[in-house]
């Protein structure tokens, strides 16, 4: 479908990607973690897109297996949500990951 | 209001109370930590009443300063949120408070 379409893109034309709801606490720590790293993640608050945001949300389920947010996105790759950033963090895994996408 | 009233009726006849929602994982934190303290709070899922859902959350705020989920309440006592529960639980303050509202 075309919104599929355009997720592939956004996610393929932007190193670092975060989809995500504005008052929510899990996709904030994720959006602060970044903020740490110094990275400007491409934001996508699906909570401010009215209906869209739930039809992405879906499209999002199809493409990744992942329904929740925030669901994140590397040089293309899915890392998943909250936990699995963190996690990355932690074991040293993140920062490469990020450089490598944004050829830093 | 009598939505004010039973709000203080709630969190007076019950020991330890959650106003919570249901896909929030701060929320499921709170639940998953009193259920690992072997207790059974009184859970109310804002996003399943439909609009007196975000009327209690306004009325929340009123009698607690505090308008975000989970919104904890402890033999009476309004505790906070996610991160004041957790706070409290690892200096070992949140048992004692919870032995006396349920008298065990
Ligand atoms: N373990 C996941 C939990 C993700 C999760 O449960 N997200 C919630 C919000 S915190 C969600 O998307 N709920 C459904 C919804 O908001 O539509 C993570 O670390 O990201
Ligand atoms: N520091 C607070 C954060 C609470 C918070 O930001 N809660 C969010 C959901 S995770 C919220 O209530 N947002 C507004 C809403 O959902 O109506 C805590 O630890 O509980
Ligand atoms: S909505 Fe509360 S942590 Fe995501």
């Amino acid at each position: 479908s075309t919104l599929e379409e355009s997720v592939k893109t956004t996610v393929a034309e932007n190193p670092v990607v975060v989809y995500s709801k504005s008052w929510c606490s899990y996709s904030s720590q994720v959006k602060t973690l970044f903020g740490k790293l110094q990275v400007k993640p491409l934001v996508i608050e699906l909570d401010e897109l009215g209906s869209e945001g739930s039809q992405l949300q879906n499209v999002l389920e199809k493409l990744t297996g992942q329904y929740t947010v925030p669901n994140v996105f590397i040089g293309g790759k899915h890392i998943g949500g909250c936990s699995d950033t963190l996690q990355l963090y932690n074991k040293g895994e993140l920062e490469p990951l990020i450089s490598e996408a944004t050829g830093k």
